[in-house]
């Protein structure tokens, strides 16, 4: 086996000089790190894991990848060993973003972008990488599905000075503030996506379609009390039909707060909060704008 | 009362760079120009009121002076119904024109009807007026609200203010002192309101002692 | 002091702080 392991590690190691990532991959695949004829300790086992799943990453290959993370998610949380661990953290969070499912993809690229080490092992981290994860962050939030859970952690992102440095952060800031976003916005933001953050889903959406559809109808929500599905489909820059098939599974998923009279083809926002809390709301704001001018006029030594 | 804070500076920057074109007409006529095509200045009676800037009055550079006057009261049907005596607005201008358009409509209705607003701004569709509202006045700050495509009206719930035409003081004045009264009145409403409740309070507090000592009484007898 | 005016115009139009039919129900 010890044999096997070197002339595999050595054709792996010509693979990758190849930027042959699958096979390089499959080589490695090909060791028995559960074997009972040796000892193996668990930090190699992790590294190998971790490695094969880098190198299946590299062809965007998520669901070898995932294998190969789940077998280390067992032997993480007893190493010690901070490169190992980065590392695992990167490759699992690529593997949610793979995945689609880009809220938790989000927040593991956030996490990862808080390190404060700028050393771990003989490893350096720069803050050009901290930095990519962040945008990763901001990337896979603003392209998670439009709601409650996706604003709070818009929130963060948006609180979070590091961000106002990032390119993205204008359509950052337009996301957060539940603007809708006019097409030229959305071609600037798809340049920087990664093809599978762009892919084609069976509904003949791209993610990124779907993703900026949700956003902007969220958006139109807060700003229409009722619109028409004509209005609505002329907004969103689709059919009609697709803006209620899409308003109305968001209604369901609890996602948007409204409801559809087919009849006369409307859709009706709720808002979130009842009239008589929006009397309250509207007399707050009046007193706070009372307040502001009589602060205006001891300023100017009224 | 952010739209405030922001023009601020903008207005200060304005006064002073007419303060110092002195009387030069023409620096002044194309600073006017600038400053009622700025995208985020929508209050001018500060500069209005520059000696120098009225003095504009009796030169060949007076119809800047109506133009101002214009961008600090008037609204997008004003300009059309004297357009020949106003020189060309240019894109930016107009567009202005019609953002102060829609602050004016909403100093006297929160609920500005879709065919009003269309007629007022020259929009010819429901889309049209939308797009203009939410981008050019929703998400430039100068308005908050709701659009109700089914009633075809515009709520407004909050709208920055535009400069005070002389005339408005006097009802601005009067409608303060009505607020002032209805708060006091509503003050000391509430305040018999609190009273009463305190003495209902009272009321029952006795009416459970009394209550409670006749149920001790009868018990006694019981026994 | 116009910008002080302009603030008192734009808090005058604050109210009535809310005008539906809803909020009457609600209310009452």
């Amino acid at each position: 086996e010890e044999q096997v392991l070197v002339i595999r590690e050595k054709l792996a190691e010509l693979y990758e000089s190849e930027e042959q990532w699958s096979k390089a991959a499959q080589m490695l695949s090909g060791i028995d790190l559960d074997s009972g004829m040796r000892v193996i300790d668990d930090t190699f086992r992790l590294s190998k894991c971790v490695q094969i799943a880098r190198l299946y990453l590299e062809d965007d290959d998520a669901v070898n990848a995932e294998a190969f993370i789940n077998k280390a998610s067992f032997l993480v949380s007893n190493s010690q060993h901070e490169v190992l661990n980065l590392q695992y953290k990167v490759c699992y969070a690529r593997i949610l973003d793979l995945k689609r499912k880009f809220l938790e993809a989000a927040l593991r690229y956030y996490d990862i972008s808080q390190i404060e080490k700028r050393q771990i092992g003989d490893e350096e981290i720069d803050e050009e990488a901290l930095e990519q994860a962040l945008s990763a962050a901001v990337t896979c939030t603003i392209l998670a599905a439009a709601g409650p859970q996706r604003s709070r952690v818009l929130a963060t992102l948006y609180k979070d000075e590091r961000c106002s440095k990032l390119k993205i952060y204008p359509i950052l800031q337009k996301v957060y503030l539940e603007r809708i976003l006019r097409k030229p916005e959305i071609d600037a933001f798809a340049e920087e996506l990664k093809p599978h953050q762009k892919a084609l889903l069976p509904d003949n959406f791209t993610v990124l379609d779907r993703a900026m559809i949700e956003h902007n109808l969220l958006s139109a929500s807060k700003l229409y009390t009722n619109i028409s599905f004509d209005e609505l489909g002329t907004l969103l820059g689709i059919p009609p039909h697709k803006a209620e098939k899409i308003a109305s599974r968001m209604i369901y998923e609890d996602r948007m707060r409204g409801s559809i009279d087919q009849v006369e083809a409307v859709i009706h926002f709720d808002d979130d909060t009842e009239e008589l809390q929006q009397w309250d709301q509207q007399i707050v704001g009046l007193c706070q704008a009372l307040n502001d001018v009589l602060d205006s006029m001891a300023k100017k030594g009224f | 009362m952010d739209i405030e804070q922001k023009q601020s500076e903008i207005i200060d920057h304005f006064i002073k760079e007419a303060s110092s074109a002195s009387s030069n007409a023409s620096t002044l006529a194309s600073l006017i120009t600038e400053a009622t095509s700025h995208p985020s200045l929508f209050a001018f009676s500060e500069i209005l009121s520059l000696p120098n800037v009225l003095q504009l009055e009796a030169t060949e550079n007076s119809a800047y002076l109506d133009m101002l006057r214009l961008f600090a009261h008037g609204t997008w049907s004003d300009y059309k119904s004297n357009a020949s005596r106003l020189p060309q607005l240019v894109p930016d201008q107009i567009l202005k024109l019609k953002q102060l358009t829609v602050l004016t409509m909403a100093d006297t209705h929160k609920v500005l009807p879709y065919d009003q607003l269309m007629q007022e701004l020259d929009v010819s569709n429901v889309r049209e007026l939308e797009d203009f509202l939410i981008n050019e006045c929703m998400y430039a700050g100068i308005v908050r609200g709701k659009l109700d495509q089914l009633q075809r009206c515009f709520e407004v719930q909050f709208a920055a203010g535009r400069d005070l035409r002389p005339a408005q003081l006097g009802n601005m004045i009067h409608t303060l002192s009505n607020w002032l009264s209805t708060s006091e009145n509503l003050l000391v409403t509430i305040q018999e309101k609190i009273k009463w409740a305190d003495s209902m309070g009272e009321i029952d507090m006795k009416h459970r002692k009394d209550v409670e000592e006749k149920v001790e009484e009868v018990k006694k007898s019981l026994f | 002091e116009n910008s002080l005016l302009r603030q008192v115009s734009s808090l005058l139009r604050r109210l009535p702080a809310i005008e539906s039919g809803k909020f009457q129900d609600d209310f009452l």
